[in-house]
């Protein structure tokens, strides 16, 4: 995929935690998502969204990004937190 | 798919949509109405709940189109991204409400290019506001993605998927569904219509045999769903919520009131039960009950049902003091509890107890006002509150307070004077609509 300028990474990151992929930034030490975390989140958002589950932030996935779309999220913190205690 | 996040416990929600579409939007509010109405019934003709519309603030499922941040965590971000959102079941005040994005062009029967097609989100939509979650599944109307228009509101099936995770939540319906099947097309003819958009809109001819509103005396009058309906044979004049008439001329009972025998030359009393808010038709002997505008299985049965003598009814409304049915005949009345169904001992009485009421009416029907409205002829007499007496001033004149009828005015065609009743329903001096059927409204 061609590489991803800094506002396409923050917007499919806010996109991802917005929608209930990605557990919002911890609030106290503002830390990052692991870029493992990230490439599951992304994977978990081609697969809900019938993409190919690449894990990066490709064209499709871009474009499914700016579809417009239900607000409410995908998946619910606790389906999420499965997800964590899986991993 | 999510697990279910909640559901309701109740199977009767009320609905209501509590801010429209900004003013400049393409639809209008008769057919956002109507367009709620029907992705509703998309859920409610699959499982066993039922909905209605109320006024009040008390609805289970507010509707609003709003922007931007409003104030319930989940902000719209103008044209495009977001568009709707609705909350799941369960106790949080917010329950059930819906929220369409007022920065989206919303349209109805226009291709994918023209903007947003509301009756297609709005089902999804309303998917959350009874519980289902978002899903991956393909055919599924739960995908978080907006795909397009879903086709006309009529002829609309619900995909597979989405039923059987409804009916995982509440069962499946117990009796025929009322969705209109796509290939009966007998059935699409008849249901009740969405209004169309204005350059295509059809106009019915008043049929010659209507009767005159300002001279008739009325079968049966009723208040539905916050709405009063006048019957005069098998005609009926429709008022909205704030007592305009919907049109000067009559509409076919038969073609809004879907399922009543076509030999049917009137109605003697009609009446919304509480609780349910269906609606109940007597003739004679017999009675049906009707899901907003259709008939329902198993019907007509005797009026013995509710232990009335079997002599037919003059009239039946609910007391809005007791949420007691009160049924007429002659100089008698009976009280009903619609809530336990059955008849309170004691009845029937002398009908003379309400004091100045006349014997042999027409038909009783309680208003917004809270008082309770008693016809026979031409006449009027109202009875305020939880007074069994008729208030001072009356009786006063139907057509005149109700019908847009003047003192000498008849209806019929000739009188083309610039002071119709139609003038005076818009204030300005224009030509009466009415006569080619350009006044029309249509709601759920």
């Amino acid at each position: 995929a061609p590489s991803l300028t800094a506002e396409q990474m923050d917007m499919g990151v806010d996109w991802l935690s917005k929608f209930g992929y990605l557990p919002p930034p911890d609030p106290v030490t503002g830390q990052l998502q692991t870029k493992e975390a990230l490439t599951k989140a992304i994977k978990a958002m081609q697969k809900f969204g019938g993409l190919e589950e690449t894990g990066v932030l490709d064209i499709a996935t871009l474009g499914l990004m700016k579809t417009p779309r239900c607000s409410l999220p995908d998946l619910s913190d606790t389906e999420m937190a499965v997800g964590r205690k899986r991993r | 798919a999510l697990t279910p996040q909640n559901k309701w416990t109740k199977r009767h929600l009320s609905w209501r949509i509590r801010t429209y579409p900004k003013e400049s939007s393409l639809l209008g509010r008769d057919t956002v109405r109507a367009l709620m109405y029907y992705a509703l019934k998309v859920w409610s003709d699959i499982s066993p709940l039922n909905f209605h519309e109320v006024a009040g603030n008390d609805a289970d499922i507010q509707i609003d189109f709003t922007k931007a941040d409003h104030n319930d965590g989940y902000p719209f971000d103008g044209p495009g991204g977001t568009v709707a959102h609705a909350f799941f079941p369960g106790e949080r005040f917010t329950a059930g409400d819906t929220h369409f994005d007022d920065d989206e062009a919303w349209t109805f029967r226009s291709p994918e290019s023209h903007g947003m097609d509301l009756f297609a989100v709005a089902v999804h939509e309303f998917g959350h506001a009874i519980g289902l979650a978002h899903t991956s599944a393909i055919e599924s109307i739960m995908r978080p993605y907006y795909q397009g228009p879903v086709g006309d509101p009529l002829k609309y099936n619900l995909p597979y998927e989405d039923k059987v995770r409804v009916w995982q939540l509440y069962g499946v319906r117990d009796s025929v569904s009322h969705t209109v099947r796509p290939d009966d097309p007998s059935q699409t003819a008849d249901s009740p219509v969405l209004l169309d958009l204005p350059e295509n809109r059809s106009t019915v001819q008043p049929a010659r045999d209507s009767p005159d509103r300002c001279t008739s005396h009325f079968d049966a009058v009723a208040h539905i769903r916050g709405e009063a309906f006048f019957f005069k044979g098998k005609y009926f004049w429709r008022l909205t919520r704030e007592k305009h008439l919907v049109s000067l001329h009559p509409a076919q009972i038969h073609r809004f009131w879907r399922g009543l025998p076509i030999n049917l030359d009137s109605v003697d009393a009609v009446y919304e039960r509480p609780g349910d808010h269906k609606i109940i038709f007597f003739k004679g002997l017999q009675y049906w009950i009707f899901k907003d505008t259709n008939v329902e299985e198993g019907y007509p049965r005797p009026i013995s049902d509710f232990g009335l003598p079997m002599e037919g009814v003059d009239a039946a409304f609910v007391w809005l003091h007791n949420d007691k049915t009160y049924f007429f005949k002659d100089n008698h009345y009976w009280r009903y509890d619609d809530h336990l169904r059955r008849m309170d001992l004691g009845y029937p009485k002398d009908s003379t107890l309400w004091k100045g009421v006349p014997a042999q009416l027409d038909d009783v029907m309680r208003w917004s006002d809270g008082s309770s409205y008693f016809f026979k002829g031409k006449e009027y007499w109202r009875v305020v509150g939880s007074d069994m007496e008729v208030e001072a001033g009356y009786p006063r004149s139907i057509g005149k307070d109700w019908l847009l009828c003047s003192e000498m005015q008849s209806d019929s065609p000739a009188t083309d004077t610039n002071n119709t009743a139609e003038t005076r329903l818009h204030g300005q001096h224009h030509a009466d609509h009415a006569k080619e059927g350009e006044v029309c409204s249509c709601t759920s």
